[in-house]
């Protein structure tokens, strides 16, 4: 029953599924013996991580070499990824202002073009919609005051319910649908209106303007399509192609046959090996933008 | 009330996050106790400098933000159709001395979210009529205690609304009280921003279990994100989803992780991206679809038995 329920994604086994989804770095803390819940554990361990977020940074290199080892050596092969590569999606997480590096943000493009002859359908006004959703959401919160779980204390509730078949709750409104069939790919995955372009990122060099050797004034730091990762556009297969690149080469397992050759990598991406020097530089200099220029190191 | 002056796109928006104001921020204070706030510095340091020091863990001086919104309000105000601006506006609780209190945080945010409107409003009549639309969301520590965010209504969800009023649509009230989610249409009928309350979905939120339970906050942000998505594509618009914390494994419950990695990909359609901030590293991830099915799957097979 639960093969059938996603079978509309899952249809092809996932016989390459060796990265554990639902386990991070995090979960290694979980081997130390101590005697907590998990989710306890968790919650602690992400207290602790949160507030590391202001202070002085440290291991951040290793959080980067943690993303490349989990995310980008992990992005699938061109079969795989689906349609324009759309099993993924991509969070983009930004540089801040506070100075944690150096003060930086984003300014994305994206195509307008077109934009005055996309459709507008007649829908209903707003505030019929933000009506219907507030009546929807409250019914929802009456039908909760009214579960089970709520008694749990009240003994002769319970003893009066006892023998009333339990509420079937429905389907889990918190899953989403399936997309419906004919809907086309959106602007994050084909150009057309609204797809994003290129970004450019400015950061204000913090030590020179400190020491009045430049004036207050963010400069380009650098701009997705410009060197070195001339990005044509930002659509979810840019990403993916530029992750593959980030990602560290993978070894191929010794055979008889390869422990001769110089194929030492998996043959997918013996392209890229070929200019490995390059991807290893680049890499340098996405780490480098990551840390916003301010030259930190673990 | 607007200003009717048509509004003409320049393809452009502005993401800006994290900007952490401290106002106890001094000069030449000592570095070392990462909050510059107090004493000399020590042998061989010039102490606090004028705009903060990178990599040294203080907050940002109050000049610093307030020369970074001018810079913005001077460069690119003009050449941007709308703001996305991720949250956390006030400083780290990194000061025993000075613990941070609740009005003070209502308090810095109120200041910076009337800088934002100063800079982004224009001369129309209508409070909620922006030249530039700013679509703020909500940071960890904007919130008190620390990380701790519970189901609204609420003190914090009611403050919220007072401090932000300008940036939501009116009729969005209710819903906005019941869990700081909201959405803009940054591009009338056609482009959407979505402003998720991350701190539903956070691991480090105790106020919150999960994402199956019913009643778990979380469990009622993807029901307002399922009618919302729904609504928004009947009206062939496209979105932009925002927020304060990333979803990456490391950051949510893994029951919300999954849920979320479902919802990008089914609504793949009109959802164009999403913009988060909270880590302060210039980073991007790639979400699996199928792994978050197959994690989802493999949880309802373990409870089955």
């Amino acid at each position: 029953e639960i093969d059938g329920q996603f079978a509309h994604i899952l249809d092809e086994a996932l016989e390459d599924d060796d990265a554990e989804f639902d386990i991070d770095l995090e979960h290694q803390y979980l081997n130390m013996g101590f005697n907590v819940s998990e989710h306890d554990l968790n919650v602690a361990i992400a207290a602790k991580d949160a507030h590391a977020m202001g202070g002085v940074p440290s291991n951040k290199e290793a959080y980067m070499d943690s993303v490349r080892e989990t995310f980008y050596v992990d992005v699938k092969g061109l079969k795989k990824s689906g349609q324009h590569s759309d099993r993924y999606a991509i969070t983009n997480v930004a540089a801040s202002v506070i100075p944690t590096f150096n003060p930086g943000f984003r300014v994305w493009e994206y195509n307008i073009t077109g934009i005055e002859e996309s459709l507008s359908l007649k829908a209903k006004p707003w505030t019929q919609f933000f009506a219907e959703l507030d009546a929807m959401i409250s019914l929802d919160d009456q039908n909760d005051d009214d579960d089970y779980d709520d008694l749990e204390d009240d003994f002769v509730e319970i003893e009066k319910r006892k023998n009333k078949k339990k509420k079937d709750k429905g389907p889990d409104i918190s899953l989403p649908k399936p997309m419906p069939e004919g809907a086309t790919l959106g602007p994050g995955y084909t150009p057309q209106t609204f797809s994003p372009l290129r970004f450019v990122q400015y950061y204000l060099d913090l030590k020179a303007v400190n020491e009045e050797t430049k004036p207050f004034d963010y400069e380009v730091e650098y701009t997705s399509d410009g060197h070195p990762y001339k990005l044509e556009s930002l659509l979810v297969d840019d990403y993916v192609s530029l992750a593959r690149k980030l990602g560290k080469p993978i070894k191929k397992p010794k055979t008889k046959s390869s422990e001769t050759a110089s194929n030492e990598y998996d043959s997918d991406n013996l392209d890229e090996l070929q200019n490995k020097k390059s991807l290893d530089e680049l890499w340098k200099t996405y780490v480098k933008h990551a840390f916003v220029s301010s030259g930190y190191h673990d | 009330l607007g200003n009717h002056r048509s509004k003409v796109l320049h393809g452009r928006f502005l993401h800006l996050t994290d900007i952490h104001p401290d106002e106890f921020y001094k000069v030449g204070a000592n570095i070392e106790d990462n909050s510059c706030h107090r004493g000399k510095p020590g042998k061989g340091s010039a102490g606090a400098s004028k705009y903060g020091d990178a990599m040294l863990g203080c907050d940002s001086p109050m000049i610093l933000m307030n020369q970074t919104l001018e810079w913005v309000k001077t460069h690119l105000r003009d050449k941007i159709d709308f703001v996305v601006w991720t949250g956390d506006n006030i400083r780290h609780d990194n000061d025993r001395k000075i613990p941070r209190t609740e009005m003070e945080i209502f308090d810095m945010n109120t200041r910076v979210a009337n800088l934002f409107h100063d800079i982004f409003h224009g001369d129309a009549l209508d409070p909620r009529h922006y030249d530039v639309p700013v679509v703020p969301s909500l940071g960890n520590n904007d919130v008190y205690p620390h990380n701790l965010f519970a189901p609204g209504p609420t003190l914090q969800t009611r403050e919220l609304w007072n401090i932000w009023q300008n940036f939501i649509s009116e009729e969005q009230l209710h819903i906005f009280q019941r869990g700081s989610y909201y959405f803009t249409e940054v591009v009338p009928n056609k482009l959407a921003v979505l402003s998720i309350n991350t701190l539903y979905l956070f691991k480090s939120n105790p106020l919150v279990d999960n994402c199956d339970n019913r009643k778990d906050p979380g469990f009622k942000l993807f029901q307002w994100l399922g009618v919302t998505l729904d609504e928004l594509r009947e009206r062939n618009m496209k979105v932009w989803l925002s927020g304060h914390v990333p979803p990456i494994p490391k950051n949510y419950d893994i029951t919300c992780y999954r849920k979320f990695v479902m919802w990008l990909h089914e609504y793949r359609d009109i959802i164009v991206g999403g913009v988060y901030g909270h880590m302060n590293i210039d980073h991007f991830i790639p979400v699996d679809a199928k792994k978050a099915y197959k994690s989802y799957q493999d949880s309802l097979i373990r409870q089955g038995f």
